[in-house]
């Protein structure tokens, strides 16, 4: 089994970068810097599931916090547990030994390995859920080198997860 | 070629994993 080790993280980050923008979101997608905000991925989580990540939720999620990392780092910490409490309420299963993004380099730093752990929590909700099938041929379509990126990140999850 | 070979094998590695999460079980309840 392939592992990731912290320069595999950034091009994981690149590649997770272009997977997000399948997404189709209103909110600009195409840097580290768009996201350490936490709304993309917090529009992203409510697209894979809708009745979880409410608009109630998402309301939670401060949209306008410009530079100011204190507000970002709390966007960050709602979008974290909202994809923990997921994993374990919807797809009923934890994961363990994975270490999680460090959120204030996220916020603070625009830290790229620490957003591609980020973004790859979020991948295992997209190819875990209901609507799996789609999000999975979603991937297909995307570069073979991309693809190959997101199946050695999606193979990492799998050996962590735990029912 | 050997080239070809190789990135046809490579798509056929790419084809059966995301195959084969398509056919797994989902963990959720629903």
């Amino acid at each position: 089994m392939s592992t990731l080790n912290s320069v595999d993280r950034v091009e994981l980050c690149d590649s997770l970068l272009t997977w997000i923008q399948t997404f189709g979101l209103e909110a600009p997608c195409r840097t580290v810097d768009d996201l350490t905000s936490g709304i993309v991925m917090a529009q992203a989580l409510q697209k894979i599931d809708i009745v979880y990540f409410t608009d109630n939720w998402i309301s939670r999620i401060k949209p306008e916090v410009g530079d100011n990392w204190r507000l970002k780092i709390s966007n960050l910490k709602k979008v974290l547990k909202g994809i923990l409490d997921y994993n374990q309420e919807v797809l009923q299963q934890q994961i363990n030994d994975f270490t999680l993004p460090d959120i204030n380099l996220i916020g603070e730093h625009s830290d790229a390995a620490e957003l591609g752990r980020m973004l790859q929590l979020i991948l295992g909700c997209a190819v875990n859920c209901e609507q799996k099938q789609e999000y999975i041929q979603t991937i297909m379509m995307l570069e073979e080198s991309v693809q190959h990126v997101v199946m050695t990140a999606i193979q990492e999850l799998m050996s962590k997860e735990c029912p | 070629d050997p080239n070809m070979k190789g990135a046809a094998a490579n798509e056929g590695v790419l084809a059966n994993f995301f195959n084969s999460l398509l056919s797994k079980k989902t963990g959720s309840p629903g």
